[in-house]
């Protein structure tokens, strides 16, 4: 896997899945919001749900992508914003 | 598939390459075949239609696409090879539809190259304008809008996530004989030239039989408490809602009230203004914010001005301000433009400039659509967000909105008479509904 260039919080951070409100207001992101965005992450990504940062998430962090966060506001823990058949 | 909330109001949607990539192994031509290839595959799945405009026009172009490397004016910095291949924007003015892609990657325009192990310009291209058409990610593994890269040529179709997807934002695309057919293949047909003249498209009036804005029937440009009055900008004039004429509920009675000019008030500001983009108050200062440029004022007296928006250290590429405010959270003051958001330091009065590791996305303000039309920090040291006819109430300790439904801002603000809304309640991202003056 090609090295990689985020720390794992600021993946997390940059790709939605830690509230960026944190930036702002300059919060401390606590033990259970991390875990919860790692296994946000790993749920949107088809790995295993660990809650930790293990060989699997790291690989997929490391996958080149699309630079868009894969959630937006209002997006956490809720699948509201998607559209019924 | 999911959908990010916003969509271009027209089906015809123009794009042209703005910036070709630095890399001397492509050329133009092979660039500009893998953008139509990419944008082909929307359009065989969606009511949608593409047309390229040439260079020399791309400004006027819906979605512009550049190729860059690191820093390039926006908040999202490329990281070199590998890891972040391109981003996009949502449909929107400014930089809304935009595509960039990092030409630190090696790009390889041909399926039959497969010795150059770069990134197929094709397949990262379709998924960016999916962004641009206004889908957001999908977890569907497969699917264009995944994430991370796949491979995926133009050869295959569009996979039935993302075509559902398109079809969720801009409806089904009909057949010649009426009925639904998903992947249908209009006939080729010759591209006119964009006409060089095109008539002028004026904006939905809501005025008055004199020209001033309908006090209980319009939007916001611009709003602020300045001295504890609060004054409110549309077009070419503003309401004043002097201090005492406040209500104990914090809401300003305006039956009868005339808006006034705003140059005749504001002396200094440009006579043939049409309109105010932002206010906002600090200590002694009021600014003004039209188009790429802000006025300082003391009281109504100016001090400087006009000044462009560059001097704030704000991207060229920025053509207005949205909104500006003093958070009552931290006192500092924000600018916000489109899908941006800036925290500038303007301690000292001389010298304005935003902060260094700014601008930022707006979705920090849960909640809040992009192009917000106005934002006001109210007596009530609470944060307001305008657009349309409706307006947010922001929870600070919560960092998002108050409610998600928007709430009608002329009963409010106007202290104009709730009357039956035809198109149905309120709701978030509706922004068309009315109200009509008690009186």
């Amino acid at each position: 896997a090609p090295a990689k260039k985020f720390s794992s919080e600021a993946y997390l951070l940059k790709f939605g899945y830690l509230p960026q409100s944190n930036i702002e207001i300059r919060d401390r992101v606590s033990e259970s919001t991390m875990v919860a965005a790692i296994k946000n992450f790993q749920r949107f990504g088809h790995i295993n749900v660990t809650g930790v940062i293990d060989e699997d998430t790291r690989r997929l962090m490391a996958k080149p992508r699309c630079g868009v966060p894969d959630r937006l506001a209002g997006q956490f823990n809720s699948r509201r914003h998607r559209m019924k058949r | 598939y999911t959908v990010q909330g916003q969509k271009w109001d027209v089906t015809d949607i123009t794009w042209s390459l703005k910036k070709r990539s630095a890399d001397p192994r492509i050329s133009e031509g092979d660039i500009i075949r893998e953008l139509r290839n990419a944008f082909n595959i929307w359009e065989g799945a969606s009511r949608l239609t593409f047309r390229e405009l040439p260079y020399r026009d791309a400004d006027k172009a819906h979605i512009q696409i550049i190729f860059e490397k690191g820093q390039h004016n926006d908040l999202y910095p490329f990281d070199g090879k590998g890891s972040i291949l391109a981003h996009a924007f949502f449909p929107g003015s400014g930089q809304g539809g935009d595509v960039h892609f990092d030409d630190d990657e090696i790009w390889q325009v041909d399926s039959r190259d497969t010795e150059s192990k770069g990134t197929r310009l094709f397949a990262v291209a379709a998924h960016e304008f999916g962004h641009s058409l206004g889908l957001s990610h999908s977890d569907v593994e497969g699917s264009l809008m995944y994430p991370w890269y796949q491979t995926f040529d133009e050869n295959t179709r569009l996979p039935q996530d993302d075509e559902r997807g398109i079809e969720a934002i801009y409806g089904w695309k009909k057949s010649p004989k009426g009925d639904r057919t998903p992947q249908y293949k209009p006939p080729v047909k010759e591209v006119p030239a964009p006409d060089p003249n095109p008539p002028p498209i004026y904006p939905p009036t809501h005025e008055d039989k004199y020209g001033r804005p309908k006090t209980c029937d319009t939007s916001y440009d611009a709003i602020s408490l300045i001295r504890q009055d609060l004054f409110i900008f549309k077009g070419r004039y503003f309401w004043r809602f002097p201090n005492n004429e406040l209500n104990k509920n914090k809401a300003v009675k305006s039956e009868n009230i005339l808006p006034s000019e705003t140059h005749s008030f504001w002396k200094g500001l440009p006579e043939d203004l049409t309109h105010v983009d932002a206010v906002y108050e600090r200590g002694e200062i009021v600014v003004f914010f039209i188009g790429k440029n802000y006025w300082i004022f003391n009281a109504n007296k100016k001090k400087a001005g006009p000044i462009p928006l560059t001097r704030m250290k704000i991207s060229e590429t920025i053509d207005k301000i949205d909104g500006a405010m003093t958070w009552g959270h931290n006192d500092k003051t924000y600018l916000f433009s489109g899908s941006q958001y800036w925290r500038l330091d303007d301690s000292n009065h001389r010298n304005f400039e935003v902060e260094p590791d700014y601008p930022r996305d707006m979705y920090v303000w849960k909640g809040v659509p992009y192009n917000i039309d106005s934002v006001l920090r109210w007596t009530d040291n609470h944060v307001y967000f305008f657009k349309g006819k409706v307006y947010w109430k922001f929870d600070d300790r919560r960092m998002q909105v108050a409610s998600e439904v928007p709430t009608l801002s002329a009963p409010f603000w106007m202290g104009c008479t709730s009357e039956p809304i035809p198109k149905g309640k309120p709701r978030t991202g509706d922004t068309s509904t009315s109200s009509s003056c008690r009186t």
